[in-house]
């Protein structure tokens, strides 16, 4: 199983639909300093479904959404597809290839969709952690988060081995 | 539940030894229970001597080391109890370069059996990718995606 | 004290525009004060708006811009209130090849009227240095220093 | 003013008598991870005043002096000396050339010296505070601190402008 492609379109600073395609193996994102890299990491954890505001960099969960620059007027939605190869079986749903989907409005509405068909968030993450993705997405490293690591509670580093367990 | 995680603590304290040697050749590490009698709520403490040193004390690690063991602890985790793939965004930026080198060793074997999407300002790192995107924003606050090259393009 | 305060304050909002300006061409970046009519306990607040985007919200900043915004600070209270030395301790970490040069820039000009000590790993951070210390562990725990050089010795 | 150069005796990793000379102008210094560059920044920060165990990275004050290692004994003492060139008469002291010590016993004493006179650590502190190096030190910008100065509070950043006046 792998993340076969994402799609963004009004995601943060990804205000024109991008389109990403992924290998197996070792994909490298470059690029200049606030160009969009860690953007990209906030997409794959938002549409797997995370709910906090603040691993997101934001204030609020609406900061997701494009809120325009100086040459264009903010977008009144975000939304996320992230398309998973499943030839191996290792998500527990009947299809080789599996999209997930996820998008917000201004006005504070989600949406939520696996193989185009709405679903609710908890849908999403318990069709993820079947295969090894926690809620707490022990799966993303973020920018900065590697010394969080050693300086969390013995607890904290418990709950860790919990998740991926 | 405590059979579960006593199972994937052992698995994982044993990769932790096998992992901070790769790392930290000649040093040793370990992972502990705080409350071995208690599997349902005991912590995890974290031993770390890198190669010729006596000192056990975490917080005096330098930046790198601290950076080497962290990294070491979350490849232990991959490693007993893999996932599908892992994103990881920057987690070179403490290390020198014979340290990079043992990082980039890891990610390759972490390869074979997950996908890795990995941020990175580090030639070395971007050298082992199969394949590479390069984003920009021209100046308007917008991202693009300029590249994509795979590596059998490449060679 | 409510007079020396309002002072370095204003001198050092100043500094910042133009710091901020040089770190982020054709961005703009502003000190404000959280209670202006109170200078016994106000605090100090920061907006950066990197060039071309509008969003000034600083948490949503990359860690690039993050660092960048932060050096803007400090160098803008170094430039309003002198002081006869600086230390450094790796603080390139987060940033990409085009603003480490500003960066060093920013460090050269500082060396007119203050000493600079900067532990760094970067090459080009290097290159600007007078004087170079090279430290060593010869696998015993133990600090050495290996080398001087002299930028006369060099050139 | 600048510092000329810096002594350090059983201070963290630097077991052997160490001396290093410093220039007016930028001094990088640079070596392998763990090598011991944050520990000469440490010993800055200590013989100025520093009283923080957590910012010099330890657990007690203690933690300063050679802890030993597999092929050598622990050290009973550290000590630090700063020779500062003060030629332009900043520091308000009628030398030309002034030096500050201080050494920290394992039993817990601590001594401190201006110019080979012990003093106390006040007058250390005093001296510094009168020619631009504040007891918070802001000079010292240390190893992953820089995110710090933007995650203050507004009262926080406050007091590192006012340290500076
Ligand atoms: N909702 C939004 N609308 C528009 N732009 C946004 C939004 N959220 C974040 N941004 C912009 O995205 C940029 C940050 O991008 P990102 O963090 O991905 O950079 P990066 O490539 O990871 O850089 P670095 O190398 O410095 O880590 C910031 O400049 C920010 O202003
Ligand atoms: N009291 C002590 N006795 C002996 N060794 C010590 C003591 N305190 C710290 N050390 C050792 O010093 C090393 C840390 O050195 P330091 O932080 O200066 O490294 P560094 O050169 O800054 O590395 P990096 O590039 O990774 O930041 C650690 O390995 C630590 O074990
Ligand atoms: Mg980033
Ligand atoms: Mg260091």
């Amino acid at each position: 199983m792998y993340v076969k492609s994402l799609s963004l379109k009004g995601f943060k600073s990804f205000a024109s639909a991008t389109h990403l395609s992924l290998e197996p193996g070792i994909t490298c994102i470059v690029g200049p300093n606030g160009s969009g890299k860690s953007n990209v990491v906030d997409a794959l954890a938002w549409v797997m479904g995370e709910q906090g505001a603040k691993s997101l960099r934001g204030g609020k969960m609406e900061d997701v959404i494009f809120a325009g620059t100086a040459g264009r007027a903010p977008l009144g939605r975000a939304e996320v597809t992230m398309t998973i190869d499943n030839t191996d079986g290792a998500l527990p749903i009947d299809y080789t290839e599996v999209t997930i989907s996820r998008t917000m409005f201004r006005n504070g509405g989600s949406e939520y969709a696996i193989n185009g068909t709405s679903c609710r968030l908890l849908d999403v993450q318990e069709l993820l952690s079947d295969s090894g993705i926690g809620r707490e997405m022990h799966v993303v490293v973020g920018q900065g988060q590697l010394d969080t690591v050693l300086r969390a509670t013995p607890e904290e580093r418990r709950g860790l081995i919990e998740e991926a367990a | 539940v405590e059979q579960v995680f006593g199972e994937a603590f052992r698995d994982t304290a044993e990769q932790f030894e096998g992992v901070f040697g790769r790392l930290f050749p000649g040093g040793e590490g370990r992972l502990t229970l705080t409350d071995p009698s208690d599997l349902l709520t005991t912590g995890i403490e974290v031993e770390a001597r890198p190669p010729g040193k006596k000192v056990k004390r975490l917080s005096l690690l330098s930046g790198g080391e601290r950076s080497l063991v962290a990294v070491a602890l979350l490849v232990a985790i991959f490693k007993a109890r893999p996932s599908p793939f892992y994103i990881m965004d920057e987690v070179e930026a403490a290390l020198d370069d014979t340290n990079l080198g043992r990082l980039i060793t890891l990610f390759e074997e972490l390869r074979d059996s997950s996908q890795l999407i990995v941020i990175t300002h580090q030639k070395k790192t971007m050298e082992v990718a199969d394949a590479l995107y390069g984003v920009s924003m021209r100046g308007d606050g917008i991202t693009t995606v300029v590249s994509q090259r795979l590596r059998d393009v490449a060679s």
